[in-house]
């Protein structure tokens, strides 16, 4: 087995056409999996800047992408989602496959001018997504 | 007032079209507590139709609460997390000036007693008071020639809806002007506190100044700053706690919480210790 081997040994590791970098983007970080994305808006863009003073700028961001199968490591996802995902292989494709949503959220200070012309500064919950899961 | 005939305005759209005044739905003054409303920032984008036509803040105040805005949050709206306090609202009334008594010989130092109403309709059921400042500030940048006294006597009138007429006895503030002053804040927590727990929509009240300078003498007319013009009435501020779902609840970590009230900790601190020491040796 010696000539074997030493022809083996010979032999490039990879294939000449292989991209490391494409390897990875393929299999441990397929295309448009389930991310973060920003969302950057102005309220003048919305009109509403006659009665939010502050901030000038938000950025909700939003989760976007495809689920993969093995979710519960990069995710945190329960069983039930693997369970959900090979329902819609297997079983029954009607079944929706699970979704890209926010796990969780910071919150968002908004000074607005209110309609009896006092001006208010007020702190709301869950106004920024801070983190996506696969549900 | 200004503040009122603007309520007027929008109160009777909202008889014309009920739909028209959506805020007075978010903080519904009847208590009851409808968690799945939207926070009155999004109300608006359900809501198609052109925006509430709003009365315009005065400038001062608006600069105040844009600082306060900066010492809050980042520039991107995150509640800063090196925060010492626990209020998640900041509201801020500018006073409708019912009438000004102004004394025939005015003495320089000496301020005409102010009548002020504060219309509190957009302070929510689900909003507790924290803390409550009178807040003056002057028209234009001014300094002083030297530090002055001042005393503030102020006088709650009873509101509307309590049986009794009489006003309360004043309750009086001194405080000192320093050379480059921009604020004066007067805290009336104590003072306002059972009104707004009682929910009251307005409150009224009056306020006088006497001003003396180092020597105890009032200020001479030169020291331009105590004629009456330069003052401008005063606005209050709330610092409130807003228990409704869609508010921010600071969840404040034992080490970072400055006033023992708020810090629980599971152990009696060092002089809580040997307190208990000193009684359980008492006792034996």
């Amino acid at each position: 087995g010696q000539e074997i081997v030493s022809s083996e040994l010979k032999k490039p590791l990879v294939p000449p056409s292989f991209n490391l970098s494409e390897y990875f983007k393929r299999f441990l970080f397929p295309q448009n999996e389930c991310e973060l994305h920003d969302f950057r808006l102005s309220f003048s863009q919305l009109k509403w800047d006659n009665w939010i003073v502050a901030p000038h700028r938000y950025n909700p961001r939003y989760c976007k992408g495809d689920c993969p199968r093995a979710v519960g490591h990069r995710y945190g996802s329960p069983v039930h989602t693997m369970v959900q995902n090979i329902i819609y292989e297997k079983l029954d494709s009607s079944v929706p496959r699970p979704s890209c949503v926010p796990a969780k959220y910071s919150p968002l200070s908004v000074l607005t001018i209110e309609p009896d012309g006092s001006i208010a500064y007020k702190e709301y919950e869950d106004m920024i997504a801070t983190k996506c899961t696969c549900r | 007032c200004q503040a009122s005939r603007g309520e007027a305005q929008i109160a009777a759209s909202a008889e014309l079209e009920p739909e028209a005044e959506p805020w007075s739905l978010l903080h519904p003054l009847d208590g009851r507590d409808r968690s799945g409303l939207l926070p009155p920032l999004f109300k608006i984008l359900s809501d198609e139709r052109e925006g509430i036509p709003r009365l315009q803040p005065d400038t001062r105040a608006l600069r105040y609460m844009k600082r306060l805005y900066k010492a809050y949050a980042t520039k991107e709206g995150i509640p800063k997390s090196n925060r010492s306090h626990l209020y998640n609202t900041v509201r801020l009334f500018t006073s409708c000036v019912q009438h000004k008594q102004v004394p025939v010989d005015q003495v320089p130092g000496i301020f005409p007693s102010l009548d002020l109403l504060f219309n509190l309709d957009r302070v929510s059921v689900l909003e507790h008071l924290l803390k409550s400042i009178l807040l003056y500030t002057f028209k234009d940048s001014i300094s002083f020639p030297s530090a002055v006294k001042c005393e503030c006597d102020l006088v709650i009138k009873e509101p509307k809806s309590s049986s009794e007429a009489f006003p309360r006895a004043p309750n009086s503030f001194t405080f000192e002007f320093r050379k480059k002053h921009k604020w004066i804040e007067l805290d009336v927590t104590t003072l306002l506190q059972p009104l707004v727990a009682s929910n009251e929509r307005s409150i009224h009240m009056s306020v006088n100044f006497t001003c003396v300078n180092d020597q105890l003498q009032p200020p001479s007319a030169q020291e331009s700053p105590f004629n009456m013009s330069l003052l401008v009435p005063p606005s209050l501020l709330l610092y409130l706690n807003d228990t409704s779902a869609q508010a921010y609840h600071y969840k404040r970590r034992p080490s970072q919480s400055p006033d023992h009230k708020a810090h629980l900790s599971p152990y009696p601190t060092g002089q809580e210790a040997a307190q208990g020491r000193r009684s359980l040796r008492h006792r034996r």
